[in-house]
């Protein structure tokens, strides 16, 4: 394609990912460092600010959290849960923005899905990330770290992993606009087990390649390994999605009652 | 495929009308 066509499909993907994503890297560095106007997140690191925050912060998901007597690490586990949830949701509308995507064989978007969106939530959970802590509750809260990992087994490893990533991924500097279509093409693996017809999922997978070679080449010239650097992370991505699985099926065999969504049911079973 | 994945397929065809 045409450098004018690639720099299209690079904007388009932006447009959708700020339609769809509810907040930017952008907007969550700015609210990380004091620039967003808005007023300073909630710090959460003890439990005591967790109570606090708790009380403070205005969380969407208030119906379906366990009550107050639940342990924290199930509470905690639970909203987790349901921002995936959420999160599935929007990463499919962003999917059936691609140009293309809805003119797959239907099964086999069903399978891009299943094996991609966890990839796409530790990508941009990034995003909400620096080596101290998380955003939480739509830039509302920060949550430590260090109280994340002062949690009981196995929930104090539950994001470990993810922080480790983050940190790597961050140092790359990569803005929204290259996530946009990094994201893209993490969905669009032509080597997800299962793929009916692997060809038009590779063509379109392609021409995103190209995009982002194009944009990161314009974006950051100063970095010219930064194309090949950033396609290492998909490998990465992998390790993460497969290790976050193994916790899950440990959490499910140790906590009797923890209940895992439908939707999350669907996307785990039989994944790796 | 889609059979197993119901939510999933749901959310492909028409996510606003999905309740999660």
């Amino acid at each position: 394609p045409e450098a004018a066509d690639l720099r299209t499909l690079a904007r388009h993907m932006f447009e959708s990912y700020c339609k769809y994503f509810p907040i930017t890297k952008a907007k969550a560095r700015a609210i990380m460092t004091g620039k967003a106007g808005d007023k300073s997140p909630f710090v959460i690191y003890d439990m005591s600010s967790l109570k606090a925050g708790e009380e403070c912060i205005t969380f969407r998901q208030q119906a379906s959290v366990p009550p107050h007597g639940t342990a924290v690490e199930i509470r905690i586990f639970q909203r987790c849960q349901f921002r995936s949830v959420e999160a599935v949701r929007e990463i499919t509308e962003f999917a059936k923005s691609i140009p293309g995507f809805v003119s797959l064989d239907l099964n086999d978007q069903v399978t891009l899905l299943k094996y991609g969106v966890h990839e796409v939530i530790f990508t941009m959970l990034a995003s909400l990330m620096n080596k101290d802590g998380l955003l939480i509750a739509a830039g509302q809260g920060f949550m430590t770290r260090e109280f994340i990992k002062s949690l009981r087994e196995p929930f104090c490893h539950m994001l470990e992993p993810k922080f480790g990533f983050a940190v790597k991924f961050n140092s790359l500097g990569l803005d929204d606009g290259d996530i946009a279509v990094f994201i893209a093409i993490v969905i669009l693996s032509g080597d997800r087990p299962g793929l009916v017809n692997v060809k038009p999922i590779e063509d379109l997978q392609d021409s995103l390649l190209q995009a982002l070679a194009l944009q990161l080449k314009l974006n950051h010239p100063d970095s010219p390994h930064l194309f090949a650097k950033l396609l290492q992370k998909m490998t990465d991505l992998r390790q993460i999605v497969t290790e976050h699985v193994q916790l899950l099926h440990t959490i499910r065999k140790t906590e009797g009652e923890m209940n895992l969504h439908p939707l999350l049911q669907e996307i785990y079973k039989d994944l790796y | 495929l889609k059979e197993k994945h119901k939510i999933l397929h749901r959310l492909l065809q028409d996510s606003t009308s999905v309740d999660l």
